[in-house]
């Protein structure tokens, strides 16, 4: 069991306590407002009404068994970095940071925290990727290059065979599995002689670059 | 290519017209604030200064045309509930909405948006997942039941082959890939006989609800 402290109750900090709760973590919330204080402390082992910007109430509660800092305070930059310098003088050995941009991103990068956070940055890319690949369904970058993408299997894969279709030379990506919408079952390394069912979802491996471009015609 | 149009620049609309340009489509911003406006109008097809809730600046920039509107006002669930309202009017076939909470979800839901979006909340169960599970690199639910999951090999499976590790047996999940980190270089439905390298990340398939439970002492 780990022991985190989450700093700003605004939306992403809120969920973040409460789903950090949620996984068996000691959490304690820190926010300036009592009404998001209030809001939260039910469902967390700890909230405390305080300023982050108030060096002793840093010092009251975080000692060096806190696994993880996160700074969910986005919207002023200055209170961020403050905060963010008072937890390195603390010594605490890993902070997260929430960041409203890039430059924000760079400032407590340079500052030293271990991972910057912008919520609205990722799923606006996983959203733009989303609406414009209509049959995409979920893609996972795994290296640089590889990717791994579920897509809707095509109308025309519909009743051939893995064999004959011939994707990897056709398209260059294995298909490591298909899954059944409707059973909700996977295939794992599906067999070359795999009959593609409507209502199936292909798992397929291939080069990130490549896949925005696929034409299943 | 598709057509877009995103009401709202905050940093989830601004950072989503951008993204939808640069794959290649026509996007159409609206914001009631000219800076915001002003900071995204190179980067995309068109940014008009307007009042979303002006029902006849709508009309003059959403057609049938248009592939879907996504409304991204969230902090005003008035005004938010309001243009989706409008758009809705107007015919438009598919509306993303963002949200601030589960109650906005609800409401705009019932109004009959397609997708609501909770960037904050999402990203925030992503890295309490990251944080309480340290060696967890990615997980990607496949279906409620099934997740792909990228682990960092454990010490202790460093130097043994897949077959003596006996993984399907002893965890109950497949290795469905070993990925290189310093070759960047991927080894998909590995041999049995493969040997974990150090500096190797696991990719495997297993039931979502396990793999918080891993114990790889
Ligand atoms: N000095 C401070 N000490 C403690 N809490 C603070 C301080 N300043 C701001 N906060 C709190 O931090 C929280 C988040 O702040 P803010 O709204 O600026 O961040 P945000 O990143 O824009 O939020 P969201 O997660 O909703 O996108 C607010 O609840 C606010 O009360
Ligand atoms: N009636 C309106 N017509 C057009 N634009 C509007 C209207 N009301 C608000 N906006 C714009 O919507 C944008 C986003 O609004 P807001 O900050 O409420 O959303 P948010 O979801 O909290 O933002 P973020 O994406 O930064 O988290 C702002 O740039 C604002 O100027």
């Amino acid at each position: 069991m780990k022991q985190f402290v989450v700093i700003g109750l605004g939306r992403f900090g809120s969920n973040l306590a409460v789903a950090l709760s949620k996984l068996g973590n000691q959490v304690l919330a820190i926010d300036i407002d009592r009404k998001k204080v209030e809001a939260v402390k039910d469902y967390i082992t700890e909230a405390v009404i305080a300023d982050a910007l108030d060096m002793r109430t840093l010092k009251e509660f975080i000692d060096n068994k806190v696994d993880t800092v996160i700074v969910a305070i986005a919207s002023d930059v200055g209170t961020s970095t403050l905060v963010v310098l008072y937890l390195k003088d603390l010594g605490v050995k890993h902070i997260v940071g929430k960041v409203r941009n890039e430059d924000h991103a760079k400032i407590l990068t340079a500052l030293g925290v271990n991972e910057v956070i912008y919520p609205e940055s990722d799923i606006a890319a996983r959203l733009a990727e989303n609406l414009t690949i209509s049959n995409l369904i979920a893609h996972i970058p795994l290296a640089p290059e590889y990717s791994i993408v579920e897509i809707i299997t095509p109308e025309t894969f519909v009743g051939k065979t893995l064999r004959e279709l011939d994707l990897r030379k056709k398209f260059g990506f294995s298909v490591i599995g298909i899954k059944d919408v409707l059973l909700d079952k996977i295939d794992i390394n599906p067999s070359p002689d795999t009959i593609f069912m409507p209502d199936s979802v292909m798992l397929i491996l291939c080069k990130t670059e490549e896949f925005p471009h696929f034409k299943f015609e």
